[in-house]
């Protein structure tokens, strides 16, 4: 465990709560992407399915038990409890376009053939596109809250420590997985022309909105 | 030898 993985790991929890801080106060799920928060749930879901056969260690445990329980609450809040708030006619990115090549892929690249294995080879080259449903919607209706902003920044700043991370455990134990490094490469990308408008515009006190 | 398999990140 080093400085870089804490972080973000801490930054990706952040993210999460700050989320559901978001609908919790505003009592409103408006400007977030439902279908992005089920890719979510279903990341979290194929990768912990070790949960109860490979212990780690409390830590990891205890992260990806909060992790799953965000998940889904996030997605019960959106679906069910403020559904009425639910942008649906903006939400409108076809899920069958990530997920049919994230599963061919799943299956062609893996460390090896075990059911385990290929959901959890799954669960990372979904998460590394799960963003675009969201990044899509902000760019259909041209703007988001200051705190659904916050939300997103945290969310690629965790992808970014993770990249670090794995330097350095490159370094220090000659540690690296190529199939986790080139999805949080392709993840990190994703958040950069988001990244460019969150310092330009959000930090300076400006709402995030698009010409 | 690491045991990349084991997937002790989150």
């Amino acid at each position: 465990m080093n400085v870089f993985r804490i972080l973000g790991d801490l930054s990706h929890l952040l993210a999460m709560f700050l989320l559901l801080v978001k609908i919790w106060r505003s009592k409103s799920c408006a400007g977030i992407s439902g279908k992005s928060q089920i890719l979510f749930a279903l990341v979290f879901t194929t990768r912990y399915l070790d949960l109860f056969s490979n212990f780690i260690s409390i830590y990891n445990t205890v992260m990806k038990v909060v992790f799953l329980l965000c998940a889904y609450v996030t997605v019960y809040m959106i679906y069910w409890k403020f559904r009425k708030t639910f942008d649906i006619e903006n939400d409108t990115f076809r899920l069958e376009f990530l997920l049919v090549p994230v599963i061919g892929l799943s299956f062609l690249v893996n460390y090896s053939y075990t059911p385990t294995e290929v959901l959890w080879t799954f669960s990372i080259y979904l998460e590394s596109v799960a963003i675009l449903p969201q990044l899509f919607m902000i760019s259909k209706t041209g703007e988001a809250e200051t705190i659904t902003t916050h939300y997103l920044f945290f969310l690629g700043l965790y992808r970014a420590l993770y990249l670090a991370n794995w330097i350095w455990r490159y370094q220090t134990e000659n540690f690296y997985d190529q199939i986790s490094v080139v999805s949080g490469v392709v993840q990190t990308i994703f958040y950069c022309d988001f990244f460019y408008l969150y310092v330009t515009k959000v930090l300076k006190g400006k709402k995030l909105s698009l010409p | 030898e690491y045991n990349v398999h084991q997937h002790d990140e989150l």
